[in-house]
């Protein structure tokens, strides 16, 4: 199973419809300060499930959607789709690819789809476990976050080890 | 659980006694401990790392670059023992000196071949190890937009061979 | 004293107002403000920091080069009011990119008459400002030793004209 | 007034003597990630009376003793002087030279000196009030405090404004 692409809209500064695609080896995200690269990271870290706004660097999960700059008004809603491909044997499914979609509209609400098929956050971790994808603290590694991640206190590192158990 | 939760710890333990010796230098030593043996879902987990011919002291008295490195080292052993297809990382280089870069990107080389790996940098040793670069741009304020995908002619031809992307 | 560091808090906020501006953008917006007004001297301080072109956020969503430069307005504001004949300032330049560095020591550049700076980095730009550098290092593992000072030209010749140094 | 001159001795990673001379503008430290620059920022901090051994990194204050090497043994005590110059008007006093000097040893205890004579914590505070020497807590930033700067606690910009005030 590999990471093929992703595609944000409405997502933080992502105001337009914005396409990645995942190749084998190493990939590169560059660019000056401020221009979106950790909100690239949010917006994989988002798609998979993540429940805190914190985590996203928000107050509330409303704040990853599209606020507006002097020039363009904000957007109702973000949207993030990532999809995974070579699917069969890892995730045990018919299909080679499996496109996770995830919403949320300005009143909080979110909304999941599996290959665009409405499912709720509970599916997605479920179709997911044990992949290393989705809950996988670890395989996430946010800006600023070396301080967490060798942490002793449990509840900073227990999420790393949890998936990884 | 439990005991799934002390095998995969005592596997991580393993690999970064291991790959902590591979980043600092044969004569670094380094190891995990858990708080509480006896209750290892909630116990805390303590880091000792003593890089070479230094003392051993707390984590917290070791340099923004040792610490990276330390973090590294434990990031790849929980790799070794729970691969992910992808792995995304954000900058972790920002306090790396360019000896310890290359150290770092020696080390991911050794995953490659089983996860992809996202890499947010503003580090020219470590573009260059990338297969393929995407620019994130505002040439509008405030509205991202990606410029430009460089692929290395090598990564070209490998993705060919492979049939991967379009 | 409630009334010495009112008056100390709207002098760093005036300051900071207009040094955000000058690192961000003529377009850009900053203020600070006390959480309860009612009681400076326990109050929260909030920092509110709107890069040009792009709408009002908690500070918490700007990036990590943003809020760097943010720290840089907010610590430049405190020098204007309460000048120190030194500051030691510790790889601030981290995570900044080489347009924001510039824009750093940029302003830096008003506040050398007034203070000495001493300043950690790894940046190349940054170090080719420095007037004098010393490096450090650890020949013999674990023991820090100074190597060489360096001085530029133009330091040295200002230095025998102050009557400076040795 | 300006920094003259700072020397080491058994203070953290600086176990032999080591004398570094300050002049105006900008004085850059630079070398490999660990050879001890920032021990240099936690000598300044430390001589000029910070009481928080966290706030050097340590869990007590003993840790800033060079604490030996594969090839060295521990020393007994930690000594740092700072040497600043024209200090008459500034600081009132009638010398040009005015050098602090702080040792800590094994057991804990601290002991200051004011031009080689001993003096309490209290007075090398009162000597500083006021010139932004000292307490001052924002004018010595410690690698990796931009949080704590931008952070809206009171608790943890109190010591900032609290000086500057
Ligand atoms: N909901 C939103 N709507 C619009 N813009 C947003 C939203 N959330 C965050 N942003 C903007 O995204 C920018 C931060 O982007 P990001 O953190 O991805 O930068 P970066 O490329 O990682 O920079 P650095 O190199 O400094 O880390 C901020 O300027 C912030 O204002
Ligand atoms: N009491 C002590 N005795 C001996 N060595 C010590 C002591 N306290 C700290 N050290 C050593 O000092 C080193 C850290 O030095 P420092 O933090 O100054 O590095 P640095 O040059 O700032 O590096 P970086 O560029 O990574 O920030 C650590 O390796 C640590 O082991
Ligand atoms: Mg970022
Ligand atoms: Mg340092």
């Amino acid at each position: 199973m590999y990471l093929k692409s992703l595609t944000l809209l409405g997502f933080k500064s992502f105001a337009d419809k914005t396409h990645f695609e995942f190749h084998t080896g190493v990939t590169g995200i560059v660019g000056p300060n401020g221009c979106g690269k950790s909100n690239v990271v949010d917006a994989i870290r988002w798609v998979l499930g993540e429940t805190s706004a914190k985590a996203l660097r928000g107050e509330e999960m409303a704040d990853v959607i599209f606020n507006g700059t002097d020039k363009r008004k904000p957007v109702g809603l973000a949207e993030v789709t990532l999809t995974m491909a070579d699917c069969e044997q890892s995730l045990g499914v018919d299909y080679n690819e499996v496109a996770i979609t995830r919403r949320v509209f300005r009143d909080g609400r979110s909304e999941y789809r599996m290959n665009n098929t409405l499912c709720r956050l509970k599916d997605i971790h479920e179709l997911f476990a044990g992949t290393g994808v989705g809950r996988a603290a670890y395989s996430i590694m946010a800006q600023g976050q070396i301080d967490m991640l060798l942490s002793s206190k449990p509840e900073d590192r227990r999420s790393v080890f949890e998936e990884a158990a | 659980t439990k005991a799934m939760f002390s095998d995969t710890f005592a596997q991580v333990k393993h690999h970064f006694q291991h790959n902590f010796r591979e980043l600092f230098g044969a004569q670094a030593k380094a190891d995990l401990m858990l708080i509480d043996e006896g209750d290892p879902l909630e116990s805390g987990i303590e880091i000792i790392a003593k890089p070479p011919g230094k003392k051993l002291q707390t984590i917290s008295l070791l340099s923004g670059g040792e610490r990276s490195m330390t973090a590294v080292a434990l990031l790849f052993s929980i790799y070794m023992v729970k691969p992910s297809p992808f792995c995304v990382l954000d900058e972790l280089d920002a306090p790396l000196d360019e000896s310890n870069i290359s150290r770092f990107l020696k080390m991911l080389d050794k995953f490659i071949n089983n996860s992809q790996f996202i890499i947010v940098t503003h580090n020219k040793r470590t573009m260059s190890r990338a297969d393929v670069i995407y620019g994130v741009t505002m040439q509008e304020f405030g509205v991202s937009k990606p410029v430009g995908v460089r692929m290395t002619a090598e990564a070209t031809s490998i993705e060919r061979q492979r049939g991967i992307g379009k």
